[in-house]
């Protein structure tokens, strides 16, 4: 059978609100190592790969490998009923056409259990190169989610650059341009509040702001974002999830014709 | 303009 407990069920229910605009159904791979998943958004045009380690978990269990193919909207209705202070346990037996949330107050007051019928997804699993990349941007993911958000109402586009000096966040259309720049900190004397550029070149690349902000749907899980990106490959926008994992956002570049 | 490109162009079925 399988069994994985999370005693802060709360990032759970983030990482439910990380994937289900993009997604509307995800295999989530489980092996003694963790839970996978991995899925392209119905346009074929970004990727979403998420990781969390099993060591991450107060108890995990994985007797055999499964995979169970989930409709993420009626997942995402029963993560809402469970509360922010809930613990989170997942359970299947295996080979199940079933999986069942468990959701635990602290106090073990109440208890709320909710099984949900599993869907075969024959999903391909796609092989993401390994990439040293030519430019990666850590900044605060408060940070990137305005700048999507504000850029957005400029244009369908916003091109990325990426120099020494720093990084260029830019978006034009019918009533007009926007351009952010922001520097890398001087002093980094809070962490996640940080601008930390490592550029091997110079970059600059134009992504579709639609996919950007539904990534930044993330921004809960992790105070800061990182972006790699180098020419002519998918932009990677990666939230770390506290210990326990991340959740990785892949989207392919808009190229001149 | 620019082209919205698949990201199966760069990641393959492994």
């Amino acid at each position: 059978m399988f069994e994985a407990r999370l005693l802060q069920g709360s990032l759970l229910k983030k990482v439910m609100e990380a994937l289900k605009e993009l997604l509307n159904e995800a295999a989530w791979d489980c092996s003694d190592a963790g839970i996978q998943l991995q899925a392209m958004d119905n346009s074929h045009v970004s990727l979403v790969s998420l990781n969390l380690r099993a060591e991450g978990f107060d108890k995990y269990r994985c007797d055999r490998n499964l995979s169970m193919g989930m409709n993420l909207g009626s997942m995402s209705k029963i993560l809402k009923c469970a509360s922010n202070e809930d613990i989170i346990t997942i359970k299947a037996q295996d080979n199940a056409d079933t999986v069942t949330f468990v959701f635990e107050s602290p106090d073990q007051d109440k208890v709320s259990d909710y099984e949900m019928k599993l869907m075969n997804l024959d999903q391909e699993h796609l092989g993401i190169p390994e990439t040293d990349y030519a430019c990666t941007i850590r900044l605060p993911s408060s940070e990137f989610a305005r700048i999507c958000r504000d850029l957005s109402q400029f244009g369908e586009s916003m091109v990325i650059s990426c120099t020494k000096e720093g990084v260029r966040f830019s978006a034009t259309g019918d009533i007009g341009t926007g351009n952010i720049k922001l520097a890398q900190s001087a002093k980094v004397d809070k962490e996640e509040e940080a601008v930390v550029i490592e550029m091997q070149e110079p970059v600059s690349l134009t992504f579709a702001c639609r996919y950007l902000n539904s990534f930044t749907k993330a921004t809960s899980l992790s105070k800061s974002v990182q972006l790699s990106m180098s020419p002519e490959v998918p932009l990677v926008v990666e939230y770390k999830i506290e210990d326990i994992g991340h959740v990785r956002y892949y989207l392919a570049p808009k190229i001149e014709d | 303009k620019n082209q919205q490109v698949k990201i199966s162009k760069f990641f393959h079925v492994a």
